[in-house]
């Protein structure tokens, strides 16, 4: 654990906690798209499987107790918020532009899972499957804001905390690199993949919504 | 590969 990984994972949950704001605050899920949200949630399921294994023979540190925390904290919040998608307000969503094809990338990444993984097991291909599907399951979000063109400054906000987690944890796997020799490319590529798709987003919200602008896509 | 693998990360 160094500084990094502390705050890339705190500036994750600093995200979800903006999400459900806006959601709850708004009372609205306009401009949040539930495709995004379902893949997140798909991720985390498929990840965090070990939640279910036995403990019992693992060394226990705190660090796994950190860990164990975090993912039930994303899975349960990540249900909770297609429950407010698909239940709680339902009548602002509109799917009329979320219309990204998910299939295509779930296909991808499962068969990319079943090629490349470190080992062909059943937790081990899913685990790999969540990293691939980890790094494009924003896309259904970006399309949706390229289609409107413009999004409210909270969700923004909630963009710029998802992507910029991910730029950190890039400095996270630096340092270890160097202080634990740590080499983990199926992570790497994939981290590198996620936080470059959020490139044009980074920008425009640099030159708009920090300058106290509303975001608008030019 | 490695023995066993532990993914440390979240």
């Amino acid at each position: 654990m160094n500084v990094f990984r502390i705050s890339a994972d705190l500036l994750h949950l600093l995200s979800i906690f903006i999400l459900l704001l806006k959601m709850q605050k708004t009372r609205s899920v306009a401009g949040i798209s539930f495709k995004t949200q379902l893949l997140y949630t798909i991720v985390f399921i498929a990840r965090y499987l070990d939640l279910f294994e036995s403990h019992a023979e693992k060394s226990f540190e705190l660090v796994t107790l950190y860990n164990i925390v975090m993912k039930i904290i994303f899975i349960s919040s990540s249900v909770y918020t297609l429950y407010l998608m698909k239940k709680k307000f339902r009548a602002t969503y509109d799917p009329n532009t979320d219309t990204f094809r998910i299939e295509y990338l779930l296909a991808l990444c499962l068969f990319l899972a079943l090629m490349f993984n470190y080992r062909f097991t059943v937790m081990e291909v899913l685990w790999t499957f969540s990293i691939y599907l980890e790094a494009v399951a924003i896309l259904p979000q970006l399309f949706m804001l390229s289609r409107t063109g413009e999004a409210e400054t909270i969700t923004t906000h909630y963009l710029f905390a998802l992507g910029f987690y991910r730029a950190i944890y890039l400095l996270n796997w630096i340092w270890r690199f160097h202080m634990e020799d740590y080499v983990d490319w199926i992570v790497w590529i994939s981290g590198a993949v996620q936080t470059a798709l959020y490139s044009d987003f980074f920008y425009i919200y640099y030159k708009k919504v920090l300058h106290g602008e509303k975001f608008v896509l030019p | 590969f490695r023995d066993s693998i532990r993914h440390d990360e979240l």
